[in-house]
Formats: C-alpha cells, structure tokens, sequence
C-alpha cells in the first residue's frame, strides 16, 4: 500500500517556480528548508486510480505559531470547519496531515467526525494535542476520505519523516491531484544578521478562484 | 482546489504572523484564477518555529517584519503563479498587472477581473489580441475609473492608450501569444487606469478545449 518517499517525486515533475526579485536566494528543498521541520509523503490507497502518493504530513520539532486562511466558500469542507476551529483555541500547531483522493466537503456529520478521528489518531502517534495537528484534504467533492487506509497508513508515515529535500519533495507529491506538476520552493535570506529560511508547497489546478480569509 | 503549508523558522509573534501570512494570501493565492470555482476546501496552513535564533518579530511595520513579509509574499508568489500556470488544460500563464489605481486594493480588482475573463482567456488560447475583452473586463470590476485614461499593452505592444484603440501590429501580437503559448510561458498584460499610487497583479491562464474535457471526465 506504500510507497517510499524517494519514489514520490517520479510521478509528476516539479513545477518552474517564478519568484519575484528580490533581496532572497532560492534554496533546494521546500517545507523542510527551516530549521525544525519534517515531511514525508506516500501512497495510502485513497486515490481511485494509479498509485502515486497521496498522504502528506508536515510537522515541526517544537510549538510552532501557526496562521491559516481558509475558504470563504459558505459550504465549507469538514477539514475547514475543523481547522479554523483549532486554531480559534490554539496558537501554535506540531503537525498538518494532508490526503488527496477525496475533499472531505458536502459530507456532514460523518465528515466532520472523519477529521477528529485522524486527528486523534495522530496526536495519539506523535504524542501531542490533538488541538496540535491541522488537516487538510483535496480531491473528489462529496466523498468521506477513505478513513481505514488513512489510519492505517499513518504509522508508515511517520516513519519516513525527513528534513531532507526527498522529505519535502515527496509531500508535494502527495497533495496534488490533477496538477500536471508538484509546487515547492524555499528561500534564504537575512535579517538583522540572522539567516532565515522560508519553505513552502502548494497544489492545484483546476477549481481555483481562491477567496481566503 | 488550492492546498498550501508555509514553514519559516523565524521567530514571530502569533498575532503578527497571523497578519502577516492573510497580507501575503491576498497578495498572491488570493489573486489567482483558473476558471472561477471557488474550492470547498481551499487552505494555506503557515508554521513558524521560530528556531532560527532571529529576534522576536512583533510589531508589523518594523524594518524586520516588512523584510519578513516581503520575503513571505514572494514564496507564496511564486507557488501561486505555479499553480496558475498550471492551470487545467492551459497552454500559458497570464499576468495582468494594473497600475494608477486609487489604492492596492483596487488595482487587484481590477487585475483578477481582467485575469478571471472567460472571453479574455479564450482570446488568448486563441491568439487574439483582443483588447476590447480586456478593456471590458477591466470595466465591470466594480472600480470607478476614467475610461479615457486607460491604457492597454500587450507584452511591449501598446493596443489602447489614452481610451483609445490604438492601430498596432496585429500579427506580431498575435506571434507574441503564440510564442508564450507554444513554450507554455508567459502572456503579460499592462493596463493603465489613471495618476493613482495604487498597483495589483493577478495571475491566470489560458481557457482550452482541454479544461471542459478534464472536467466533464472529473465526477463528483
């Protein structure tokens, strides 16, 4: 059901990333380039078709201070209602877990209460608050995530958890769907003398006419 | 749908952070476009771990949190071109950039009118330098201006200017798309509204025949 990590960025390449000019250089890696985090990506069976990865998790060593924006979308997706109501009660965040196959939106109850159970089982892995993990989930609109193979693949998960640039690589993988190309970049640069890095990863393609807030 | 997760390992207050990271969204995903379906799920997720050793950012306007925040917009910058670029069945990327508008606010407006434009975007698939869709689209953003101030260039190529079409090189603006859609790269569009401070970009791309067929083939 698995794939490793270093396989991941083979299923679709990486995107060309047009960064502004500016007083940053462009460094290797993504989400993992800052110092204190790690990420791993893998195939967990939730995806109808192929088997490219399509579980990601982020986290970071110690409280980081997490923002979100979300959806302005009135129908918004169980892992929205769930996110922006942990980070109403919490100011930092340890993990963000990511699936792609189904979108989790236009489900109810049942969605909702998918969320908490991959939350918990989480917390419960990493050994952090449950008020710690953030989720996220793309795909097919008005399907529950595929729970048991999520659950199921989540010690794997942790267990391929990387600072390296595959790490990154392979949860940029993970999160798309119809992307034709991975998005991950990071940048270096300094402030007040102190060298900062700042990693990211994003995915889409079609149903994009974002309005967060 | 957009999906997004930010790390930095600055050190930053929550409060400002959580300012911050909404600035660099409205100023990057939050001007993208592919087909005007705003996602159920769309989420940017920002972590800051603060283990870089830097000192503790708190206040938005100091010299260290204006580096901060132009740093964070350019990576979420360039992931949103990514995915506009990207765009299901696009052949190009298309950057509109206004400037002379009241405000930054009005200039994106204006901008993500312009870049949302079915009829512009399938102009462009199709070759056409069609400012008249362009001028239009820029009029119904719901921004008061001067239509006789307004100017339209199309990559170097002037089409409108003062409110009035002007008689440009069709075909060389025609190769001009041409080229950015046969190296899938980069239709840039500059529209003038007036003397204003205010500048927006926004990002979109081309609308093909390959959208409707991916998206009559994706169920629900």
């Amino acid at each position: 059901m698995s794939s490793v990590a270093n396989e991941a960025a083979t299923f679709i390449p990486a995107a060309p990333i047009f960064l502004p000019q500016g007083p940053w250089k462009q460094i290797a890696g993504g989400v993992t380039a800052a110092e204190g985090f790690k990420a791993a990506g893998m195939y967990g069976g939730l995806r109808a078709l192929g088997q490219k990865p399509d579980l990601a998790l982020v986290t970071c060593d110690v409280d980081a201070v997490a923002a979100g924006t979300f959806t302005k979308n009135v129908v918004a997706a169980a892992p929205v209602l769930y996110c922006k109501s942990v980070l109403e009660k919490s100011k930092t965040a340890r993990a963000v877990l990511i699936n792609a196959g189904q979108a989790n939106a236009a489900t109810g109850d049942a969605g909702y209460q998918d969320v908490i159970d991959c939350s918990n089982a989480l917390s419960k892995l990493l050994q952090v608050s449950p008020d710690e993990i953030l989720i996220e989930s793309t795909g097919v609109i008005g399907q529950r995530i595929k729970k048991e193979p999520l659950l199921n693949s989540l010690p794997k998960l942790i267990s391929l958890l990387s600072t390296s640039v595959e790490g990154a690589d392979a949860a940029s993988v993970a999160i798309t769907t119809t992307d034709l190309v991975s998005k991950s970049v990071a940048v270096e640069f300094e402030v007040g003398g102190t060298r900062i890095r700042i990693g990211g990863m994003a995915k889409g393609s079609g149903m994009i006419h974002p309005n967060m807030g | 749908t957009l999906l997004g997760v930010i790390t930095t390992d600055a050190l930053v207050d929550a409060d400002a952070w959580r300012k911050m990271v909404q600035i660099a969204v409205n100023r990057s995903f939050n001007q993208i476009t592919v087909d005007g379906d705003t996602s159920t799920n769309d989420t940017i997720v920002a972590l800051a771990s603060g283990l870089s050793g830097s000192n503790k950012i708190s206040a938005l306007h100091s010299p260290e949190a204006k580096q901060l925040q132009a740093c964070l917009d350019a990576v979420m910058q360039g992931l949103a071109k990514s995915i506009a670029w990207d765009g299901e069945g696009a052949t190009c990327l298309i950057e509109v950039s206004v400037t002379g508008a009241s405000s930054e606010a009005e200039a994106a407006k204006i901008a993500r009118s312009v870049a949302s434009s079915s009829l512009t975007k399938a102009a462009i698939y199709g070759r056409d330098p069609n400012w008249g869709r362009i001028a239009c689209a820029a009029g119904y953003a719901g921004i008061p201006f001067d239509s006789n101030a307004l100017r339209i260039a199309l990559g170097d190529i002037l089409l409108m200017d003062g409110g009035q079409p002007l008689s440009f090189d069709r075909s060389a603006a025609s190769n001009y798309l041409k080229e950015a859609g046969d190296a899938h790269g980069t239709v840039k569009i500059q529209i003038s509204i007036g003397d204003g401070p205010g500048t927006g970009v926004a990002w979109g791309c081309d609308l093909s025949y390959d959208y409707v067929k991916i998206n009559a083939e994706y169920t629900t």
